[in-house]
This record gives C-alpha cells, sequence and structure tokens, in this order.
C-alpha cells in the first residue's frame, strides 16, 4: 500500500463506509451491491488481464463471451434480466464493457413491451427474455441520424398478402450505427417509413428477423455487416443494414398505437413521440452514467494524484501532486459534479418510472414533460462528463497517455454518448423548445420549470 | 444578488437563486431575439435557426440551474452524521460556486452580479479547495469502484503506480523476444544496404 494514500485515508474526517451507504441509498443497498458485485469479479471470464492489447476482433469475441457468461450467470443466481429489476442493474452495472445484452433488452425487448400489442408481447417477449433470439434496435440511417422523421426505409403495407415489404430504397437509407447489429443480433425493431394505401404515414417500429435461427446466416434480401473501427466501444459491432424486398407479416408491425388493419387502413396514436419512448429510456440511463463515469475518472486521478510527488518545492520537499492549487482546481470540480450528476440520475430514474407508468396506463400527458428533460440532461450530463473526464486524463500528466491509466478506456465510451440517442445540440434545442412552450404556458410548466411560474415573469 | 460576504455564498438558496436567474435570464432574452427575428420579417424556422445558439445557451443554463437545484434539495434530505455532512456541504457548494464563475459573463451580463461578487465567488472557490483536500481520497474511496472495474494502474486502490507500470510495459506484445522481427525485416536491410 502506498504511504501517501495511507496517510489520506488516516487523514479523512468522516467515515467512509457511511458515503457509500448514502450513495448507493443505505447499507442494505451496499450489502446487496457487494454480493452482486462479486458474483462478477469472482468470475474469471469477466476479466482478461490482457484486455487493453487485444485486437478489435479478439475484443469482440471477447465481448460475446462475457455476453454468454452473464446469462449463465443470471440462470444460475436466478436474477431476471430486466431493466426494472434493480439485481441485474448493479450485474451489468459492474462489468466495464458494453455487452450486447443492454441493446437487446433496454431497447429491442423494452420497444415491444412498450409499443406491441398484448399478442405481440406474449409471442415475442418470452422469446426474447430466453435469448432464443438476440436483439436490436435499428433507427439511425448513414445520412440521417437525430432527426427521425426524415428516415427514408419503408415498410409498405401489401393487403392481398398482409405483409409490410421493407426495403432501403438509397444508399443513405442503409441503417447505420445500431449496436450489436453487425454480427450479433438475428432480429431487430426497425424504423421505417410507414406507407398504406399508396399514402405514407411516418415513422412506425417493426419486428424484422435479420438472420437464419440454424445457421445465422442473413435472410434473403438482408444486407448487414459491421461498420468498422471506431474511436471506442470496441466491444460493440456498430453495423450496417440494408434491406431489399423483406416481407415480414402485418402482426409484425409494433401496434399498441397505431395500427393497420388487415385490409389497410391506417388508425393512428393518440400522442406521435410514443414512438420514441425506447430512445427515452436510454437517454436517462445516460445522466446516470455520465455521473459513474466521471465518479470513476476522478477516482483514478485523485488518487494518482495523491500517490505522484512533484518538483522540490524545499530541500528534500517533494509535494504530492494533490497539494498544489492548480491541481485541486483541476479535480475537485469533477469530483462535485459526478456527485451532482448522480443525484440527477436518480432524480431521471425516479421520474422516468413515474411517467413511465402513467405512459403505460395510457396517460399521454406527461410525455413532453420527459421527452424535454430527458433530451436537456442527457446533452448536459453528457457533454460536461466528457470534458470533465479529459480534464481527468490530463491531471494524470504523461502516464495519463499510457491506457494504463484507465481513463481512455472511460472516455471513449462515454464520448459516444455527446452523439448517439440524439446529438447534443439537437437535444438542447428540443429542450429549448419544451422550454420556450413553459414559458408561454407556465401554468403547464412541470416543477422542475417553476420558476417560469414566477409572477415577476408574468409581469416582464 | 444579496451576497456580501463569503458566508453567504455557503447559502443554498442564494446559490439556487443565482442559477435560477440565470436561466430565466437567458429564456427571456431568447424569446426577445425570437420575437425580434420575427419582427423583422423573418419565418418561424428561419428565426429558430438564426436564434440557434441563444436557445442552446438557455437549455445549458436550464439544465444547470436544474442540477444544482437537485444537488443541493437532495443534499438537505439526505440523513447524515454532522462530519460527513461537513464534506459533503463543502464539495456541493464548491460545485455551485465553481459553476458561476466558469459561467461569470451570464451571471455579470443580465447585471444580476457585480465584479466584487465575483471576486468573493473566486475567493470562496480557493476556501472550498483547501476545504476538499483533506478528504479527497477518501471521497473517491467512498465511489467504492473495484479495481476490476477501474482497471488502472494509476488509480488503483493501494496506490502501487509504479511497480504496476513496469510490469505493465514488459507485458506489452512488442516485448515478446529480446529482438523484435523487423529488425530481421527491415532494420538490418537498412543497415546492410548501402544509402
Amino acid at each position: 500500500m502506498s504511504e501517501s494514500l495511507q496517510t489520506e485515508r488516516k487523514n479523512a474526517t468522516f467515515n467512509i463506509k457511511e458515503l457509500t451507504d448514502t450513495l448507493n441509498g443505505g447499507p442494505e443497498e451496499t450489502r446487496k451491491r457487494k454480493q452482486i458485485e462479486s458474483l462478477v469479479f469472482n468470475t474469471p471470464a469477466f476479466h482478461r488481464q490482457d484486455r487493453f492489447q487485444l485486437s478489435r476482433e479478439e475484443i469482440y469475441d471477447y465481448s460475446i463471451k462475457v455476453y454468454g457468461e452473464l446469462i449463465k450467470l443470471c440462470k444460475k443466481e436466478n436474477i431476471e434480466i430486466r431493466y426494472d429489476n434493480p439485481d441485474y442493474v448493479r450485474l451489468v452495472g459492474c462489468i466495464p464493457e458494453e455487452i450486447p445484452v443492454g441493446l437487446h433488452v433496454g431497447m429491442f425487448s423494452s420497444s415491444i413491451s412498450d409499443q406491441g400489442t398484448e399478442e405481440q408481447q406474449k409471442k415475442w417477449i418470452p422469446l426474447a427474455r430466453n435469448f432464443k433470439i438476440f436483439g436490436t434496435y435499428a433507427q439511425t440511417e448513414l445520412a440521417h441520424g437525430t432527426f427521425v422523421r426524415g428516415l427514408e426505409t419503408t415498410a409498405t403495407y401489401d393487403e392481398s398478402k398482409q405483409e409490410f415489404i421493407l426495403n432501403s430504397p438509397t444508399i443513405t437509407s442503409t441503417k447505420w450505427w445500431p449496436g450489436f447489429l453487425g454480427r450479433t443480433s438475428n432480429h431487430a425493431v426497425i424504423a421505417a417509413q410507414l406507407y398504406t394505401k399508396s399514402k405514407c404515414y411516418g415513422i412506425h417500429m417493426f419486428i424484422v428477423q435479420l438472420r437464419d435461427l440454424k445457421d445465422h446466416k442473413p435472410l434473403p434480401g438482408v444486407t448487414i455487416g459491421d461498420i468498422g473501427d471506431k474511436f471506442g466501444f470496441d466491444t460493440v459491432d456498430n453495423g450496417f443494414l440494408r434491406l431489399d424486398n423483406v416481407h415480414i407479416p402485418r402482426e409484425n408491425m409494433l401496434m399498441k398505437y397505431a395500427k393497420v388493419t388487415p385490409e389497410g387502413k391506417y388508425l393512428p396514436p393518440t400522442n406521435a413521440k410514443v414512438a420514441y419512448s425506447a430512445m427515452t429510456l436510454i437517454r436517462v440511463v445516460l445522466v446516470r452514467g455520465s455521473a459513474k463515469a466521471l465518479a470513476s475518472a476522478s477516482t483514478i486521478a485523485i488518487r494518482y494524484s495523491a500517490v505522484r510527488h512533484q518538483t522540490e518545492t524545499a530541500p528534500g520537499k517533494e509535494p504530492q501532486v494533490l497539494d498544489y492549487v492548480t491541481q485541486q482546481y483541476k479535480l475537485f470540480p469533477q469530483l462535485a459534479t459526478a456527485l451532482a450528476f448522480g443525484f440527477a440520475g436518480n432524480y431521471m430514474i425516479d421520474t422516468f418510472n413515474k411517467i413511465h407508468s402513467e405512459i403505460s396506463s395510457g396517460q399521454l400527458d406527461a410525455l413532453s414533460e420527459l421527452h424535454g428533460i430527458s433530451s436537456g440532461l442527457k446533452a448536459y450530463t453528457t457533454d460536461t462528463a466528457t470534458a470533465g473526464i479529459e480534464v481527468c486524463r490530463r491531471a494524470c500528466g504523461g502516464h495519463g497517455y499510457s491506457n494504463a491509466c484507465g481513463i481512455q478506456h472511460i472516455y471513449a465510451n462515454v464520448l459516444p454518448c455527446v452523439t448517439l440517442e440524439g446529438e447534443n445540440t439537437v437535444m438542447y434545442l428540443q429542450a429549448a423548445r419544451y422550454l420556450l412552450k413553459c414559458f408561454r404556458n407556465p401554468d403547464k410548466a412541470p416543477d422542475t420549470m417553476n420558476y417560469l411560474r414566477n409572477p415577476q415573469v408574468s409581469d416582464k | 444578488w444579496k451576497v456580501q460576504s463569503l458566508q453567504d455564498l455557503s447559502n443554498y438558496d442564494m446559490l439556487i437563486t443565482a442559477f435560477e436567474r440565470r436561466a430565466l435570464s437567458k429564456v427571456i432574452s431568447t424569446i426577445k431575439r425570437l420575437e425580434q427575428l420575427r419582427r423583422s420579417g423573418m419565418d418561424q424556422d428561419e428565426a429558430w435557426n438564426t436564434a440557434g445558439i441563444e436557445l442552446v445557451q438557455a437549455a445549458k443554463a436550464h439544465c444547470h440551474y436544474f442540477i444544482v437545484k437537485n444537488y443541493l434539495r437532495s443534499l438537505e434530505k439526505l440523513n447524515m452524521t454532522p462530519s460527513l455532512r461537513k464534506v459533503m456541504n463543502s464539495i456541493a457548494l464548491l460545485y455551485g460556486n465553481y459553476g458561476i464563475d466558469e459561467n461569470a459573463g451570464d451571471f455579470l451580463e443580465s447585471g444580476f452580479m457585480t465584479g466584487e461578487q465575483l471576486n468573493l465567488v473566486k475567493a470562496k472557490i480557493l476556501q472550498l479547495l483547501s476545504e476538499v483536500r483533506r478528504n479527497a481520497v477518501a471521497v473517491v474511496d467512498a465511489f467504492d469502484f473495484d479495481d476490476k472495474y477501474l482497471r488502472s494502474i494509476l488509480g488503483a486502490y493501494d496506490g502501487d503506480v509504479y511497480n504496476r507500470l513496469y510490469n505493465w510495459a514488459k507485458s506489452s506484445p512488442l516485448n515478446k523476444t529480446e529482438v523484435h522481427s523487423s529488425y530481421t525485416e527491415y532494420l538490418q536491410q537498412l543497415l546492410k544496404s548501402k544509402l
């Protein structure tokens, strides 16, 4: 044990365990977290000593192995793989790799749960839950991202066969970026422009089988693959997908809200935004993820700054880097931000659960609020955390440039969050639109914007 | 802003008010700008695009306000021993004061804050940095990240940085053999060649 760190811990003026428990939500929560963590930390398959020396292909291969181990572990320990199961959230939370289960559960399955009819849920959810199929969520296209209405993929209803025919009509309509699409998934929920009786009704979601369940080969009309090397997320096979007259039954359109009858009549949803609820969940999760990533980077940089001594300020006295005010000014605000974002993450999860249950019971009024709040906070927290993590890396001096530092991996995996599930500038603009809407109708403003109800504002 | 002393900058309500006023000011000035653009003959979309930078700034100011408020109010509600509360309070105050200093232009622009008050904020930050210093390692320890999760030689719990860095270097694939194959393939030929 480093003497410097020993001294730091000895000099602390508070009980570390008390803070851990406070951050976890109580001693019992800490106990449960540690119990779950031990399952992962005691399973060698989850940890490779040479992780940072593997090629991209080896890393992908490793992530699929980890995926399998995680599913086996959950089955063995009777941990149900659901985002509303705290034990499962704890379990995936301590695996420092992106693995397919996140998209399979968080986007593919939750889209079906949220937007599928009871029959659709009955058919697909057990298949997904028992990993008889592997799914992802394919929305973004090569030339179309956050502007969902601009997507080009088409799903044209053929009433004579009661089928949808899916097509990628242009190169720019190629699905591009969806995680675990390239090599892993055999199904996807796909966003496409719905056409029936020669009329376009905008973006809707469809369950599409992409690969053969026996040999994993792409099905006829499906062209699919990995999009190539990226800045980070090496475990993830972000994919491309082209569809050429791919036929799916009418029942594969997610029809809890909007519907197409067998005769081809379109019945619209009550609220057009329900289609993007899966993405809202991910935005909420990203707020908490930003906090955790910044907390991890702060931990590394602060510990190292306590170990590292630099420059002889007096004969025989080489202070810890952490004693320099410039270092404190870099790092302590990051630590504070990580804590602030942690509390924001807790708030967002609680709000999401509350609003989500209202949406599930058909009350869609709060959906705009969830979109408005989650888009802004997702952008703000991922922007700030990304910048803060880089500050932490630089605060580690020269060794911060070595992969041994560990911050690179954190940074590379947080960086995509500023563009995924909504590019941040677009997210800020969505938040601004909602903010202005609330300003003009202050009575309808949620509690988070209650300052807009200030009588002084009305006077102005 | 009623801030007159360093002590005032430890007041949660004062800090929240500052961020609230900044957000409000940004929203109001953005709306005024949009209206001005509309009056000048722009259609809705054109005005929205032209005011895009202000709109983004207003959204950021709102998010910042929300996070400060939620953080401070959440802390107030938590049950903590006085020793822990003192530490958490210093960190939270640092977050608030640092946010004002970082965005000083916004707070000064609307006339809400004076230059003197900004100087107080800067002095407060120095005071808070010194308060946080003593417990910084203990606070990050409390996050309770396992070494297997962090995967960091610099940030390992035991701080045995230099031995681990040396071992890390030795495990580099480039060090598998005393002489790398590229020597015989390229370097040796270069050495032998008549350039």
